[in-house]
């Protein structure tokens, strides 16, 4: 059986906001190693790998692999239950047909309960493999968030462009063209603004600009984002969580023939 | 023209 108890639902609240809009309908792979899941949209462009390892919880204890194969539209009516602050546990039994979810107030003595039903998802396991990217930016997320919606109102694409030291984020439209320039930042003082460009070699592709704003719901679960960059490759964004535990968006991206 | 790849390209299935 699995019961998972996090000490804050925010957390899974926040996961489940970040990735509803791409994809509808998943299994939570659990395991002694925690609960993982991963998914792509429609359209086979873009891909959410989302890992909260067990440590994220306590306690945790999932004897046997359970898939819970759960619709993310009644996931989050079930999750807006519950309160920021509440106290969450899962509960499954082995082979199960429903998903618990128990909400307790640390104030009150209040308690909520709920069960999600399950459906069978047959869903393709992609194979990602590891890969030393050529550039990896990190940067403030809400920073990201602000140029991905900023950009995507003058065009469909932005081209991200990493050299030494600096990565650009350039666009054309056809109102016109835009182009944010970042460089290698770091402050004592307000260490959540550093930008962190590491790179072995100039990269230099194109994304469209509707998934990374959607990538960027999740700019309220870390501080900060990394972009992980090689040239024909797909782009990874992460945003890490506690514990080593992460949401990963992949996006494949757009090249000439 | 640039052309939007899926990710059946870059992954393999598993």
């Amino acid at each position: 059986m699995l019961e998972a108890r996090l000490e804050q639902a925010s957390i899974l609240k926040k996961v489940v906001d970040a990735i509803k809009d791409l994809v509808q309908d998943c299994n939570f792979d659990c395991n002694d190693s925690g609960i993982a899941l991963q998914a792509m949209d429609n359209s086979h462009v873009a891909l959410v790998s989302m890992m909260l390892k067990s440590d994220t919880f306590s306690p945790f204890r999932c004897d046997r692999n359970i898939a819970l194969g759960i619709n993310l539209n009644s996931f989050q009516k079930v999750l807006r239950c519950a309160q920021n602050e509440d106290i969450l546990t899962l509960k499954a039994d082995d082979s199960p047909d429903v998903v618990s979810l128990v909400f307790e107030s640390s104030e009150q003595d209040r308690i909520s309960e709920y069960d999600i039903k399950l459906m069978d998802i047959d869903q393709e396991h992609l194979g990602i493999p590891d890969t030393e990217y050529a550039a990896t930016i990190t940067m403030p997320s809400g920073e990201f968030q602000r140029i991905c919606r900023d950009l995507s109102a003058l065009s469909e694409s932005v081209a991200i462009e990493a050299e030494k030291n600096a990565v650009k984020f350039v666009c054309n439209g056809d109102i016109g063209n835009g182009a944010i320039s970042l460089r290698n930042h770091s402050s004592v003082e307000k260490p959540e603004q550093n930008v962190n460009i590491e790179l072995s070699e100039p990269v230099a592709l194109t994304f469209s600009l509707k998934y990374l704003v959607n990538f960027c719901k999740a700019s309220g679960l870390s501080g900060s984002v990394k972009l992980c960059l090689s040239n024909e490759v797909p782009l990874l964004v992460e945003y890490e969580l506690a514990s080593n535990s992460y949401l990963r968006f992949y996006l494949a991206p757009k090249i000439g023939d | 023209a640039k052309n939007q790849k899926t990710l059946a390209a870059f992954f393999t299935k598993k």
